[in-house]
C-alpha cells in the first residue's frame, strides 16, 4: 500500500543516480527502471530489498554474451588485431596480453602496425623486450599495411602461436583512417581466409556515452570479435560497455586495471554488474 | 539531435503568455536528456535544470519564440555563461621564466598537447622550452624528443635521471641558463585517485612553484569527470583546462562538469594528433555541441 510505494519510488530515483553516474546512459537507464517497475508490479520482485539483487542479476546477463566461438585454424598463428581510439590504452594492452601468452609457454610475435604516432614503435618493442616477443616493424611513416604483411610471413616462417598487431589510435569519424583499419584487414584475410582470429577494440573505461557510438564505428568497419575495457582501476565504472554488449552483441573479453604487465583480467559478468552499485 | 526532439514538443505550445511550469515541463525533460546524453554530470544537470526552470518561470514569451523554444534559448544562453569567455592565453609571469605544468589522467594527450602549446608560442615568437617528466611511460621521453625536434624547439636532457621532482628542478635551472621561456613539463599520466602520484605532483609543485597547472581532460569523458577535476583542483589548484580529441564526435559535457566544479576557464582545445592542431576555446560552438 501507500507506504511502500514511496519507497519504491524513492529507491528508484536513487537507482536511476546511480546507473547514470556508472555511465550506463539516461535512456537506457530509463528503460531499465522501466522495466524494473513493471515487473515489481507483475510480483516478480515482493521486497524493495531485492531490487538491487534483482537488477544486478538482470545487467549481469545483459553482459553475458555467449563468446562468439574463436575459430580454431590449427594451421596459422593466432592473429590478434588490437584497434581503438587514442590513448585507449591499445599498446600497453598488448603488452599485456603477450606476457600471459608468454606465461603459457606461447611463442609470441609483436608487429609495430602504429608507423605514424612519435615513439610509438620504440614503445611496442620495449613491452617486446619486457615480454620476451619477437618484434616486426618497418621505419617512420611506413604504411601500417606493409607491416602487417611481413608480420604475417614472419609468424608462419619462424613458427610463432601467436601474432598481435598493434595499430595508431584514431577517431572512428576519420573516414581516411577508418578506411585504413579496412585495408589492414583485407591484407589479413587475403593471407587468412577467415581473416584474424581476433580484432579486439581497446575502450577506456571513463569514456562516456561517445564509447557507443565508437564501438558502432569499428564494429561496423571491421566486426569485431571482442573489447577490453581498461583503466577500470579509475573511478569510473565503465558502465558503457552495458548498451554496447546489448546493442552490438561483442561481449568483453578482458579488462585492464592499471599500467603494469600483469593488470589484465578475464571479464567477470557477475563481478562487473556488483560493481556497479 | 535536441532541436528535431523538442520540434514535436514546441508545436503543442501554441501563442504568448508568460512561460510557466506546466508549459515548459516537458521542454526542460527532453533538455535534461540531452545534457546527460551530452555526458554533463548527473548532480550538474539537476542543479542547472532547476536554475533555468528559475530563470524560465514567469518570463515573458518574446514575440518572435514559442515557450519551447524560450527556454531553449535560455538554455544556450546559461551554457555559454557557465563555460567561460573565449580564451587562447597563458598568463605569463613578470618574473620569467613561466613554468606550465601538464597534467591529468592517463592518455588525455598531455605529451601531444605540451608540444603543441610550445609551438604555438614558438609561432608567437618565444623560446618554449620542453621538459619530459614522465619517467613510468615506455619511450615518454623519447616521444617528447620527436616532437620538440620536429617543432626545432629545445628539450631538457634527462640523462637518466629517475626522480621527476629533480628533472624539473633541474630543467628549470637550465632555462634561465639559457634564458628560455616558457618551460613546458610534461608529466605521466596518473589516475586522480593514486595517492603516490598525486603526492609526486604536489612535491613538483611545491619545488618549482609553476605559475600555470593545466589540466589536459579528454573530451569524451564520461560521469566521473566531476571527481577528476575536483581532485586535481584540490591537490594542485588547476589554473586552466585543455580540452583534447574535440574533432570526435565527443558532445563533450564533462568540459561544463569540470568548468563548474573548478571554476577555471578552458584554455584550448586539442583539436587533432597534428602539433597544429590546438585551437582557441570558444563557449558558444561548445554549448550548441553539448545541447546536440
Ligand atoms: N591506470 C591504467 N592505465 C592504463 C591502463 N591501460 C593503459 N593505461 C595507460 O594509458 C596510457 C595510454 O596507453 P597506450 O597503450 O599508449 O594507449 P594507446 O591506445 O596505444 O595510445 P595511442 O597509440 O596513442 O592511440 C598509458 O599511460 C598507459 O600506461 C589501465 O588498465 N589502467
Ligand atoms: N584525434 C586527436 N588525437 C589526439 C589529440 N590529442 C592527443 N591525441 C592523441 O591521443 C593519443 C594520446 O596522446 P598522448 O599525448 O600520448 O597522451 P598522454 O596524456 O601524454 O598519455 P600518457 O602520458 O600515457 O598519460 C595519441 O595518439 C595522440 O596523438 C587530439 O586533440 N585529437
Ligand atoms: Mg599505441
Ligand atoms: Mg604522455
Amino acid at each position: 500500500f501507500k507506504a511502500k510505494k514511496v519507497d519504491e519510488s524513492l529507491m528508484i530515483d536513487k537507482l536511476e543516480e546511480l546507473l547514470i553516474s556508472a555511465d550506463l546512459g539516461v535512456k537506457f537507464t530509463l528503460q531499465v527502471l522501466n522495466d524494473l517497475r513493471k515487473d515489481i508490479k507483475e510480483r516478480k520482485i515482493k521486497e524493495s530489498r531485492e531490487i538491487k539483487d534483482f537488477l544486478k542479476e538482470k545487467i549481469s546477463g545483459m553482459l553475458t554474451k555467449k563468446n562468439a566461438e574463436i575459430l580454431c585454424r590449427n594451421d596459422s598463428p593466432h592473429t590478434v588485431m588490437v584497434v581503438g581510439v587514442n590513448g585507449s590504452g591499445k599498446t600497453t594492452t598488448i603488452g599485456k596480453l603477450a606476457y600471459q601468452y608468454s606465461c603459457e609457454d606461447k611463442k609470441v610475435l609483436l608487429a609495430a602496425g602504429d608507423t605514424f604516432r612519435a615513439a610509438a614503435i620504440k614503445q611496442l618493442q620495449i613491452w617486446a623486450e619486457r615480454t620476451c616477443s619477437d618484434f616486426i616493424s618497418h621505419q617512420d611513416g611506413a604504411d601500417p599495411s606493409a607491416v602487417v604483411f611481413d608480420s604475417m610471413k614472419a609468424a608462419k616462417a619462424r613458427g610463432k602461436d601467436i601474432l598481435i598487431i598493434d595499430t595508431a589510435g584514431r577517431l572512428h569519424t576519420n573516414t581516411n583512417l577508418m578506411e585504413q583499419l579496412k585495408k589492414i584487414k583485407r591484407v589479413i584475410c587475403k593471407e587468412m581466409e577467415d581473416g584474424p582470429h581476433e580484432i579486439l577494440l581497446i575502450m577506456d573505461a571513463t569514456t562516456g556515452q561517445n564509447g557507443l557510438s565508437q564501438a558502432k564505428m569499428f564494429h561496423e568497419a571491421l566486426h569485431l570479435t571482442g573489447i577490453v575495457l581498461t583503466k577500470l582501476d579509475s573511478t569510473s565504472k565503465g558502465g558503457i560497455v552495458v548498451q554496447i554488449i546489448d546493442e552490438l552483441k561483442v561481449p568483453v573479453k578482458y579488462i585492464g586495471i592499471g599500467e603494469g604487465l600483469e593488470d589484465l583480467k578475464v571479464f567477470n559478468p557477475e563481478e562487473f554488474a556488483n560493481a556497479l552499485f | 539531435n535536441l532541436s528535431d526532439r523538442l520540434e514535436p514538443i514546441l508545436k503543442k505550445l501554441k501563442g504568448r503568455g508568460k512561460l510557466n511550469e506546466e508549459n515548459i515541463r516537458e521542454s526542460l525533460r527532453e533538455i535534461r536528456i540531452a545534457l546527460l546524453e551530452a555526458d554533463v554530470n548527473f548532480k550538474i544537470v539537476k542543479g542547472f535544470i532547476a536554475r533555468i526552470a528559475d530563470k524560465a518561470v514567469g518570463s515573458e514569451v518574446m514575440e518572435s519564440l514559442t515557450p519551447g523554444h524560450q527556454v531553449v534559448k535560455i538554455v544556450h544562453e546559461e551554457l555559454i555563461h557557465l563555460l567561460g569567455s573565449e580564451s587562447s592565453q597563458i598568463t605569463f609571469s613578470r618574473q620569467p621564466p613561466t613554468i606550465i605544468l601538464m597534467v591529468g589522467l592517463q592518455g588525455s594527450g598531455k605529451t601531444t598537447s605540451a608540444a603543441k602549446l610550445a609551438k604555438k608560442l614558438k609561432d608567437e615568437g618565444e623560446k618554449p622550452f620542453l621538459v619530459p617528466a614522465d619517467v613510468y611511460r615506455p619511450a615518454a621521453i623519447e616521444q617528447l624528443n620527436i616532437l620538440g625536434e620536429k617543432l626545432d624547439a629545445e628539450v631538457f636532457a634527462t640523462n637518466e635521471q629517475k626522480d621527476p621532482v629533480k628533472i624539473c628542478r633541474n630543467a628549470c635551472a637550465e632555462a634561465i641558463e639559457k634564458g628560455l621561456n616558457p618551460i613546458i613539463i610534461d608529466t605521466a599520466g596518473r589516475l586522480h585517485v593514486d595517492e603516490k602520484l598525486m603526492k609526486e605532483l604536489k612535491n613538483i609543485k611545491v619545488e618549482i612553484e609553476p605559475h600555470e597547472i593545466l589540466l589536459v581532460a579528454d573530451a569524451m569523458t564520461g560521469q566521473e569527470a566531476v571527481n577528476i577535476a575536483q581532485s586535481f583542483d584540490n591537490s594542485l589548484g588547476i589554473d586552466g583546462i585543455i580540452l583534447t580529441k574535440m574533432d570526435g564526435d565527443a558532445r563533450g559535457g564533462a568540459a561544463l562538469s569540470i568548468r563548474e566544479i573548478t571554476g577555471k576557464p578552458i584554455k584550448f582545445i586539442g583539436v587533432g594528433e597534428k602539433l597544429e592542431a590546438l585551437e582557441a576555446f570558444h563557449p558558444d560552438r561548445l554549448a550548441s555541441r553539448i545541447l546536440g
